[in-house]
């Protein structure tokens, strides 16, 4: 965060942005459901903060080291739920195996991660051993916390739906504003209606009482259908990277010097040394040198730096490769692999990453010198505008699995190198800050966000807010990794969010429990499913609504056979005398029609419904194009993202 | 009992406003079924009681099934696991 609220244009010397104007979220609650808090960290500090609001009926749970008086006027909540997760292991928890508390302390330091992210207070000079220096904070610093410790420390984290349904259930009643939730299922995913999965169900009852629910899209991708928490009702959050990188200098024997990228903070370059690739002869020449089964069997190591290539994108690869090379007396690795902006520290150990063709360039110099040699620098810091926003590789990606009318996810906000506040027991961990990556980093920031909206739209309804999100993202020019390419809605919704323009975003694509329970009944679930979720006797009409209906932000179709027309109904929500002209750009082959389009609101026309028609010239089974709508009154542009897929044959699957 | 597993039961809309009545209700149902007070207690994991009216219990499949068939619960699911992101 010592970068990403300033990418974000909510740096908080600039008079005139949403955390000036939201006052940094003063008087708004946000819940996080997560692993936990390390209340002793700098960024849960309460100095400046005045009382804690009067409708707050939450409570300061003890437990194992934490007591009542680790809640401040910033942590004004914690409870912890362990109950479903204990009975789902089958065996009491054992936190000395795996180190937790029994308690809303965090071990892990994910819940600490996500809160200082969220809405941390300020400290000043938070580094990772002098990298990423500048003010760490929240983008509501002035915001209330209130942790629901709902995951353990096993495997990475592991939370239960009973447990996480209690958490929801208790932070409605506690009266918090917003909830951050970066946890998610795998594919194949439970149905909106199913409280296995915990999540939308939680989230629904959440959302009925006004409160928006912001979630982790997944880490699975970049693999097409695999997002999650893809209920309407959820705002669900992608991640992308910042401007900022950590270039780091790999100098050869030949004078030729590459800038690969790590986070090696140590304090003195490693001089002229060796340089060797684990070349092995035989069936399977490469074995020896993937970094993931990295062999020095036969190579001499000591105090040289090894190269290695790898196709793995996770992590694992580099951490085994610089565990093999430290292992065998070696000074550091060059990691060669699909280019991923995610870098994380080797313990010290300088392991540095370099796409294909880099790595193969210093391959062919090992190859071709007699003696190769290399000299490695520390990382720097470089942040601004040469460093290009991406949606990050492992960002899971739409159409959603479960309903593919949906667009997800929603939008896309910084989750990639994240310095945030961690727990001691977090190996990562350098002078309380620690960091993290994945759409868990991602998540809190957009709930950082709509706390500040909240601050400024206080009557704003969770569908509202998210529309607002959605349709004032900044959208190009962004790329997706792996593979590289333009990024789509599918990568990024309706793209970076961009707080300040959604704080005024003129037109709003509102929905409420109605709207919900058509999209249940779209959906073809029960009557009683949809009572029971709903909290009101519901009977869905004998022909279901169209789910194409739904009023949306976004506009997807997964099946457009010949042509289809939707409808769609905004609410101004600016001048009351405006004037909106659209502005489309219709998907390849696909021809729109808009009627009407001009809208022009006066204090008696609050809201238009309009319609669009898509005609489809696509004579083959489709992959998804993509277009958008604008609406603009020439100082606001309220843009829908469009996604449609042409369907020949019903049902067909190819791709 | 080895054979017990938490399941999540939903009982729909809350049928009253006050939540000691609701989560009476809750171990009601259960003790129906496990046949005492202090079955049912030793059991009932959580009550939900804000959002919606149900319960978190730990129980046989048999019993689960049964709960499963009473007036007033919609649906008995077996609870799940869930993953950081």
């Amino acid at each position: 965060t010592t970068r990403s609220w300033d990418y974000l244009s909510q740096s908080l010397n600039s008079p005139g942005n949403l955390v000036n104007d939201g006052n940094m979220g003063e008087g708004i609650i946000i819940g996080i459901l997560d692993t936990g808090i390390w209340p002793e960290s700098e960024s849960f500090k309460d100095e400046g903060l005045g009382p804690i609001p009067s409708r707050w009926k939450g409570v300061c749970e003890t437990g194992e080291r934490f007591n009542s008086s680790n809640c401040n006027r910033k942590l004004i909540g914690a409870r912890w739920f362990i109950k479903g997760f204990q009975a789902e292991l089958g065996r009491p928890f054992n936190t000395t195996e795996n180190v937790d508390f029994m308690s809303p302390r965090d071990a892990l330091g994910h819940g600490t991660h996500t809160s200082s992210t969220a809405a941390g207070s300020l400290v000043r000079n938070a580094s990772y051993k002098g990298l990423a220096l500048g003010i760490a904070r929240g983008g509501a610093p002035r915001a209330r916390l209130a942790m629901y410790k709902v995951c353990w420390n096993i495997g990475g984290g592991q939370c239960a739906s009973a447990d996480m349904l209690k958490a929801f259930d208790e932070a409605i009643n506690d009266g918090v504003d917003v909830l951050s939730v970066s946890i998610g299922g795998s594919v194949p995913f439970f149905s909106d209606v199913d409280e296995r999965d915990g999540i939308a169900t939680g989230a629904f009852h959440a959302v009925a009482k006004g409160i928006t629910v912001v979630c982790a899209a997944g880490n699975s991708g970049p693999f097409g259908q695999t997002v999650e928490n893809t209920a309407p009702w959820i705002l669900t959050v992608a991640a992308s990277t910042v401007d900022r990188g950590y270039p780091t200098s790999i100098m050869l024997g030949n004078n030729r010097t590459i800038l690969g990228q790590a986070l090696f903070a140590g304090n003195k370059e490693i001089g002229f040394t060796g340089l060797v690739y684990p070349e092995t002869e035989g069936l399977d020449t490469l074995e020896a040198g993937a970094c993931e089964s990295l062999s020095l069997n036969g190579t001499n190591a000591g105090g040289k730096v090894v190269l290695c290539f790898t196709t793995v994108a996770r992590r694992i690869a580099v951490v085994r490769a610089a565990s093999v090379v430290k292992e065998a007396g070696g000074v550091g690795v060059i990691v060669a692999k699909n280019p991923t902006s995610s870098v994380a520290p080797c313990d010290d150990f300088p392991c540095i990453q370099v796409d294909y063709e880099i790595g193969t360039q210093i391959l062919n110099y090992i190859r071709y010198t007699r003696s190769p040699v290399v000299k490695l620098s520390p990382s720097r810091t470089l942040v601004g505008k040469p460093i290009a926003t991406k949606v990050a590789f492992f960002s899971s990606r739409g159409p959603s699995s479960i309903a593919p009318f949906v667009l997800k996810p929603d939008v896309a906000a910084p989750g990639v190198n994240i310095l945030a506040a961690s727990s001691p027991f977090d190996p990562f961990m350098d002078n309380g800050f620690a960091f993290h990556t994945g759409t868990s980093m991602a998540c809190p920031h957009v709930t950082g966000i709509v706390a500040l909206l909240k601050s400024v739209h206080p009557d704003w309804s969770p569908a509202a807010i998210k529309s607002a999100l959605v349709t004032t993202a900044s959208k190009d020019p962004i790329m997706a990794e792996g593979p590289r390419k333009l990024a789509d809605p599918f990568d990024y919704g309706g793209g970076i969010v961009n707080p300040n323009k959604a704080a005024d975003p003129g037109l709003i694509y509102d929905m409420g429990m109605t709207d919900y329970i058509q999209y249940l009944c779209s959906m073809g679930y029960n009557d009683s499913s949809i009572s029971a979720l709903a909290q009101q006797p519901t009977k869905c009409p004998s022909e279901p609504p169209s789910m194409l209906d739904l009023n949306l932000p976004s506009i997807t179709i997964p099946n457009l056979r010949n042509s289809v027309t939707v409808s769609r109904t905004v609410t101004n929500v600016g001048p009351i005398y405006s004037i909106y002209k659209a502005l489309v750009q219709a998907p390849m082959g696909v021809e729109v029609i808009l009627r009407p389009s001009v809208l022009a609101f006066n204090s008696a026309t609050k809201k238009f419904t309009f319609s669009v028609t898509f005609v489809t010239t696509h004579k083959v089974q489709g992959e998804y194009y993509f277009g958008s709508l604008s609406w603009s009154d020439g100082i606001r542009v309220v843009t829908s993202p469009i996604s449609v897929q042409t369907e020949i044959i019903p049902s067909y699957v190819d791709n | 009992d080895a054979a017990s597993n938490v399941h999540i039961v939903n009982m729909g809309q809350r049928q009253h406003d006050d939540p000691a009545v609701v989560v009476d209700s809750h171990h009601n149902v259960l003790a129906s079924v496990l046949g005492s007070k202090k079955a049912a207690a030793e059991s009932m994991i959580y009550s939900y009681k804000h959002g919606f009216s149900g319960f978190a219990a730990r129980l046989t499949e048999a019993q689960a099934e049964m709960i499963a068939k009473l007036p007033g619960v919609v649906r008995v699911i077996p609870n799940r696991l869930h993953k950081l992101h």
